[in-house]
């Protein structure tokens, strides 16, 4: 469903040019959970924000369910990040003047123009173990594990077809990072596509295949033996 | 050398007080290597914010050095967390409009009043594997690793006795991760104070001794058995 071919990302910086990523190809299919290695450094912010529309690459295309997002309409390019896919930030990205709630509750208000009278945000931020008292908090209120739930909740609030989550347990103790590893892979099982960029190898023995970056280069794409 | 009595931390919202540390007493000599550990949201940030002098407790003295840091000067304080305790945060905390060389330069300048001449900081960055090129990015142009490498640097630009580290491997891999553990447990062994918060098991098991922390309480205080 998601095919990068021939991408590249150079950014222009004054002391120089960084080349982020050099001529990367790949294909995932719906329903796939991949899971994506490599140092620190070696490209791989760079390639999910790539996969999920939010840069523009130097060269090269990317092609979800088969169109070039080139030849995508500003509307179906917002379908595209409002509802299709499932964005969770390696820096929580979350909003500081709203309350944590505010935070879940935003892109479903982007999408259905009101305010949410369904419960779907308490449940998502139930499930991810944040109670009505923390949901009140602001950011800044939060611990850093609190505050990378909220930002998981808030990725699935629209129903995501693919979710793209940049080391989504960096900051959680193991049984919090497993309660939420079970959340996707539950998601994942039911034919949503996970791509999880990850640091903690025992969580890339959990994908279907692994995909490891070096130096902004695709050097491995490995299916998982079960 | 650094020692809580009693403290209790109490954050006051609207939405009703928090307790986010409740009666903690502990002392840890100079030397010791501590590993603090527990769920995410249990107050570990908070309890290390009280240790490097960054928070005032809500009641509980913290006595650095046999002194109570409420008989302390201005000066005697700013000593203290310019010169004697080195900090790395959770979110880094990095100076955005300022370089990473200069970041990691800041707190030199504000002790010796002067620029770095000496080499230090381009080593530090060296020691964490920040090249010259990257040490001219800002932090925004920086990986979640890198920023994290930046952030350990700074810490050690003013040669601290007490190292406080909140999950300060948390956005590296396996093998940077290592080296960045080689690094402080070399400076443990030259005599520094080292206190490191992590979720992963394999650091807490490094540490001489392991604090635990539940909703704001000390659980358990344990010596590794080696
Ligand atoms: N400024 C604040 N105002 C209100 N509550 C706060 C504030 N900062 C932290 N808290 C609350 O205090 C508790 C302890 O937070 P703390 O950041 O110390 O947790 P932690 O153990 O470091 O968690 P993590 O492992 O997720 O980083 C949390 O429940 C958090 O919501
Ligand atoms: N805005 C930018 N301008 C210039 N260089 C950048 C920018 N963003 C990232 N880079 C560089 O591009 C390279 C790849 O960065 P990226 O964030 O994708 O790495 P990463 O694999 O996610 O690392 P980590 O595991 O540390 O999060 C890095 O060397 C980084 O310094
Ligand atoms: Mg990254
Ligand atoms: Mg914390």
């Amino acid at each position: 469903v998601v095919r990068l071919e021939n991408i590249s990302k150079i950014y222009p910086l004054l002391s120089g040019d960084v080349l982020a990523l050099n001529n990367i190809s790949l294909s995932i299919k719906t329903g796939e959970f991949v899971a994506i290695i490599g140092p620190s450094g070696s490209g791989k912010s760079t390639l999910l924000n790539q996969l999920g529309c939010l840069d523009v690459p130097t060269s090269g295309d990317l092609k979800i369910g088969g169109k070039s997002i080139t030849q995508m309409s500003d509307s179906e390019l917002t379908h595209l990040r409002l509802i299709m896919i499932g964005f969770i930030f390696q820096k929580f990205n979350l909003l500081p003047l709203l309350s944590a709630y505010e935070n879940v509750e935003y892109p479903y208000t982007l999408k259905y123009r009101k305010r949410d009278t369904s419960g779907r945000v308490t449940k998502l931020l139930d499930m991810v173990g944040i109670n009505e008292d923390l949901a009140k908090h602001k950011p800044s209120e939060l611990s850093g594990g609190q505050q990378q739930r909220v930002a998981i909740a808030r990725s699935l609030v629209n129903n995501p077809k693919i979710l793209l989550c940049d080391e989504p347990t960096g900051n959680l103790d193991s049984k919090t990072g497993v309660l939420v590893m079970n959340m996707l892979k539950k998601l994942n099982s039911k034919g949503k596509t996970l791509i999880i960029v990850t640091h903690d190898p025992g969580i890339a023995a959990q994908a279907d295949r692994t995909i490891t970056i070096r130096d902004g280069e695709l050097v491995a794409d490995v299916v998982n033996n079960q």
